[in-house]
């Protein structure tokens, strides 16, 4: 997994409300001291408004809804019954907003700026949303080719908007599953139709589970924020390979995408280094 | 030995695939199935110092990663002596594989590494060895890899094919689902590229009991044969 210079990683501070009851829009969402028409602000999440509860992040909505008393823990006795399933009640049941801001220091003033410096990208960065999501940061949508699909890492490039010193606001509208099937005939898959996405396809019911009433929807893996210089490194590979049959040789392969995130060309230097993890709860460098 | 150091020149906007010169590493410390031996772990950290361009060498660093891996070597072949079986071998010895099949840790997706450590170590202390993901649910999450590879469990992965897709049912289903061919294999690359380097992980699996459609199953079998 990725260790970049600095992550902050979005795991509290979340609100949702259910999208049909939301008048603004992603872009007022996010925008600074948008003010509701009750007077209070979106983002005061101390005095939760109607339509307004705390979210679980990284989480599906029904758990989020169990977790405010709005429904009834499903894996209890025949609490699942009570919770309204998507098929009947339809997908904008379950399309919610999730809202929630972060501060990101100021890099450019004499303290910070030292390390980052102007070079300094900063990049939102989504490991699973099921099943896909419009995302809005400060005023802006932000676009990416590929919204659908559970299992699939998103990055956007947020640095054109990001609010360096202040507050940043985040808004993300999750919808369901696009053919989130219908089980009233019960047995294996209900309908079977959640196989037409690239979902998990369990939440249709199987002999094992009773139908997973939201099908999984939502930011189901971390949120983070993550700083980076021009050039960003991902998915590192290693690969080792025994020299003989005898073990005691082996070669490492090696390699890295990267990629050059300005618009300016780039020299540098590429370091790789392997440590052996030891018993003693120490390391060292082999 | 082990730390590589190579200079980069990256043209605007570029984004390559680097390859190290090989590392040559001696007296690995081998990486065994839960029951067979210690799982040893070690770390691979690259970083990217971006250094000014007008000769001055002023390096800064842009960005670094790590990865845990271990030395092993897994090899496995269908055995018709043995009525047709799948045989394994872990660093050149036979393996006879305990295994429990694993669905999802919450249904609601209340996952947590906590709760992966306590179940996979629930696996381990029942002396199994492996554990199937069903492809009806999810490529399970690093931090329950980590586990695993902590624990010397092995997994068999499997991607999202399953009866719901195999054209059997009422109403029937349809074997070349997902409708979304080109997207499925890009969950896949993703998938892959987030969990291969963990030396617990055995083997891909198309899907549950059955082959995804043949478009998607060529692509998974040409895709990952070049990627191993």
């Amino acid at each position: 997994m990725a260790t970049p210079v600095r992550k902050l990683v979005l795991n509290s501070g979340w609100i949702a409300a259910k999208a049909d009851a939301v008048r603004q829009t992603g872009e007022e969402l996010t925008t600074l001291n948008v003010v509701c028409t009750d007077g209070s602000d979106v983002f005061d999440a101390e005095e939760f408004r109607p339509g307004w509860i705390a979210a679980i992040v990284p989480g599906t909505i029904l758990n989020t809804l169990v977790n405010a008393g709005v429904f009834p823990d499903p894996f209890y006795g025949l609490n699942n019954e009570e919770i309204p399933d998507i098929a009947h009640v339809g997908r904008g049941f379950y399309t919610y907003w999730f809202c929630t801001h972060f501060a990101l220091p100021d890099l450019f003033s004499e303290g910070d700026g030292g390390v980052l410096s102007q070079c300094t990208r900063v990049w939102l960065q989504f490991n699973g949303i099921n099943y896909s999501a419009d995302v809005y940061l400060n005023g802006a949508k932000l676009v990416h080719p590929n919204p659908r699909g559970m299992f699939l890492r998103r990055a956007f490039d947020v640095t054109h908007v990001a609010n360096f010193g202040g507050e940043n606001r985040l808004a993300v509208l999750v919808h369901p599953p696009e053919h989130p099937g219908n089980v009233d005939g019960g047995g294996q898959g209900g309908d079977h139709d959640i196989a037409k996405d690239v979902t998990a396809q369990y939440v249709e019911g199987w002999d094992w589970i009773k139908p997973i009433r939201d099908r999984n929807t939502g930011i189901w893996d971390e949120v983070a924020v993550v700083l980076t210089g021009a050039v960003t490194l991902q998915n590192p590979h290693v690969v080792t390979v025994f020299e003989g049959s005898s073990l005691a040789k082996a070669k490492l392969h090696v390699s890295v995408e990267v990629t050059n995130a300005s618009s300016a060309a780039c020299h540098g230097r590429l370091t790789a280094q392997v440590i052996f993890n030891s018993d003693d709860d120490g390391f060292y460098v082999v | 030995e082990d730390v590589l150091s190579e200079e980069v020149d990256l043209e605007a906007g570029e984004n390559h695939l680097h390859a190290f010169s090989p590392m040559l590493h001696e007296n690995p410390q081998l990486w065994w199935p839960n029951g067979l031996g210690k799982q040893p772990l070690y770390t691979l950290q690259i970083s990217f110092e971006a250094g000014v361009s007008n000769g001055a060498p002023c390096y800064m660093e842009s960005d670094s990663c790590s990865c845990r891996f271990g030395f092993r070597k897994i090899e496995t072949c269908v055995d018709e002596t043995l009525g047709g079986g799948r045989r394994f071998f872990v660093n050149g010895h036979p393996l006879f594989i305990r295994g429990g099949n694993w669905i999802v840790s919450h249904g609601m997706l209340w996952l947590s590494r906590e709760r992966y450590q306590t179940e996979v170590g629930f696996h381990a202390d029942a002396n199994l060895n492996m554990i199937r993901v069903w492809g009806g649910a999810l490529a399970e999450r690093p931090e329950f890899y980590d586990a695993c590879d902590e624990r010397g469990i092995l997994v068999w992965q499997e991607f999202w094919i399953t009866g719901d897709c195999n054209g059997r049912g009422v109403p029937p289903s349809d074997r070349n689902w997902p409708l979304d061919h080109e997207l499925f294999i890009l969950c896949v690359r993703d998938t892959v590229k987030m969990l291969r380097n963990h030396p617990s992980l055995a083997f891909w699996v198309g899907g549950n009991e059955q082959v995804p459609a043949e478009d998607v199953n060529n692509k998974l079998m040409k895709e990952l044969r070049l990627a191993g």
